[in-house]
């Protein structure tokens, strides 16, 4: 192995055999094309470089690696090349053995073949042998797993007819991940999302949903399930209508007793959004016109802003901008007293030199954990709560426990390409 | 373009005979395992004891991975699993598996 990789650094200088095992890529964006010569006679070529876009993204969205279709470049600088054949095929001297059994293979220099005497058919077509399947199973071989015996995993080397649900499972996600690592950004804002539903008997139920957003587009994280939504990231303005396409600087919920109302922050100017609705609001209940500006409706605030989030326990909403922090009183309609204040004497650190320092990213109360959490870059520190001040007696009110990751806490939260975006 | 009738080409029939060899006996076992990384080629003029030993453990292997009653026998299940449609990448990584497509004469030139 060791002459080997000597043989391929000298040809190929941007592919190693990775220091954790098998073998990888040593670089995050990697070019793909489906071969001119090698389309598949059976789907037509949009359906085929479609269905290959969607395998590409599916590797996407549990690891750091991002894919882009290049149809331009020499083939020379192209990591992965896909084509279609039959028998002897595209120059490689693994014959394909006609219909039955190999239906793909893989080779580790980055090329994929399928065998055009299989019946490929489309994601959801519920015959044949699905192209997608196959083909994230040989691009998993391509980054660099091996077969996987494990009932579930998409790297079993025989096919399972159409399962409804193909998606990646738990070990999958880890196996990548061993390779090329966790996910791990920054985030705009997170927050969860509250909505009051009828049940068929006509009661209401209170629903929430987790939210993570990055620039233009965003996450719904399934707290059950320890991932994001598959399919996701999603485009903002597909699911958020109103709000800057290009991103927020924070979510804040108002949720009391008398209160209940959505506003997202961006720049000097904030939007009311309507839930019900789920759009943002151009004129609200009280008359009041959408967008605002943040000094108008939170007098003292200095915008813009970095974060923010609301305090049910004080009924405050705590705006952050740099090293400061801004309570502001809903009901007084005013800063509270003494505001603003350095961040490390509104949330001091637990151990000391462990602290964000502000400019924070995003502040998120979690209904799930009843917690706090404050986000910046790739870390978070969550907020001492009351029970834990019940049992140790020493901790600060709003103290910062020691940060962790935010990856090791909220799991693959993966970007996808910008091509592959709205697939 | 290959015959179908329907929209979505599912009933298409392939005009040509391509099928894969079908694995039926012991012999085609042995191409079956040795590609897929079971075990290694086989030399077949000159049959050794042990090189049968090496099939009857290499087909208990592939009956275990595949979630089969280890028979050590080529029984009906068996061969059925290894009809099945797989990728064409072997399970077991073996030198061959890894190597760059050489033709033998370059190989020689290189020593």
């Amino acid at each position: 192995k060791r002459h080997l990789a000597a043989l391929l650094s000298k040809s190929r200088p941007k592919r190693d055999l990775g220091e954790n095992g098998y073998m990888a890529f040593s670089k995050k964006e990697l070019k793909w094309r489906l071969i001119g010569e090698g389309y598949s006679s059976q789907l037509t070529i949009e359906e085929q470089r479609y269905i290959l876009k969607l395998a590409f993204r599916m590797w996407s969205e549990v690891s750091p690696l991002e894919f882009v279709e290049d149809t331009r470049s020499p083939l020379e600088d192209v990591d992965i090349k896909l084509g279609f054949g039959t028998g002897r095929h595209l120059g490689c001297n693994q014959r394909f053995d006609g219909t039955g059994q190999e239906f793909a293979h893989a080779w580790f220099l980055g090329d994929i073949h399928f065998d055009d005497d299989e019946h490929f058919t489309g994601p959801n077509a519920g015959s044949g042998i699905s192209l997608l399947k196959v083909a994230v199973h040989e691009i998993g071989h391509v980054l660099g797993l091996p077969h996987i015996y494990r009932p579930g995993s998409i790297m079993q080397p025989n096919y399972l007819p159409h399962e409804s649900g193909f998606e990646m499972d738990w070990m999958d996600r880890k196996a990548i991940q061993r390779l090329y690592g966790a996910c791990k950004g920054q985030f705009n804002t997170v927050f969860d999302w509250i909505r009051k539903e009828k049940t068929p008997y006509g009661e209401t139920v209170i629903r929430f949903n987790t939210y993570f957003m990055r620039d233009g587009w965003y996450w719904l994280y399934e707290n059950r399930n320890n991932r994001t939504r598959y399919g996701d990231p999603v485009p903002l303005q597909i699911g958020w209508r109103g709000i800057p396409v290009d991103g927020v600087d924070a979510h804040v919920h108002v949720w009391s007793r008398k209160r209940d109302a959505v506003y997202f922050f961006k720049g000097t100017q904030f939007w009311r959004y309507d839930s019900k609705n789920d759009v943002v609001f151009t004129q609200d209940p009280e008359g009041h016109h959408y967008p605002r500006l943040i000094s108008e409706a939170f007098p003292g605030v200095s915008s813009p802003i970095d974060t923010a989030f609301y305090d049910r326990r004080d009924s405050h909403i705590y705006f952050f901008k740099n090293t400061l922090v801004y309570a502001f009183d809903i009901e007084a309609n005013s800063l509270a007293k003494g505001f603003p204040k350095n961040i490390r004497d509104v949330f001091p650190p637990v151990v000391n030199g462990d602290h964000p320092d502000g400019n924070i990213d995003a502040a998120y109360f979690s209904y799930t954990h009843n917690a706090i959490f404050l986000l910046k870059g790739t870390r978070f520190w969550q907020v001492v709560g009351s029970r834990d001040r019940w049992r140790w007696l020493f901790l600060p009110h709003n103290g910062l426990l020691p940060h962790k990751e935010v990856d090791q806490h909220w799991f693959d939260i993966c970007n996808v390409h910008p091509t592959t975006l709205k697939l | 373009e290959k015959l179908f009738h329907n929209r979505d080409h599912s009933d298409m029939q392939s005009l040509t005979s391509r099928q894969a060899a079908v694995i039926t006996d012991k012999y085609t076992a042995e191409l079956f395992l040795s590609r897929y990384g079971f075990m290694e080629p086989v030399n077949w003029e000159e049959i050794q004891p042990s090189e049968s030993q090496a099939f009857l453990s290499a087909l208990k292997e592939f009956q275990k991975v595949s979630g089969l009653p280890v028979t050590g026998v080529l029984d009906e299940a068996t061969k059925v699993a290894m009809n099945k449609p797989r990728c064409g990448v072997p399970d077991k990584e073996t030198v061959s598996s890894l190597a760059i497509p050489m033709t033998p004469s370059e190989e020689v030139q290189r020593r």
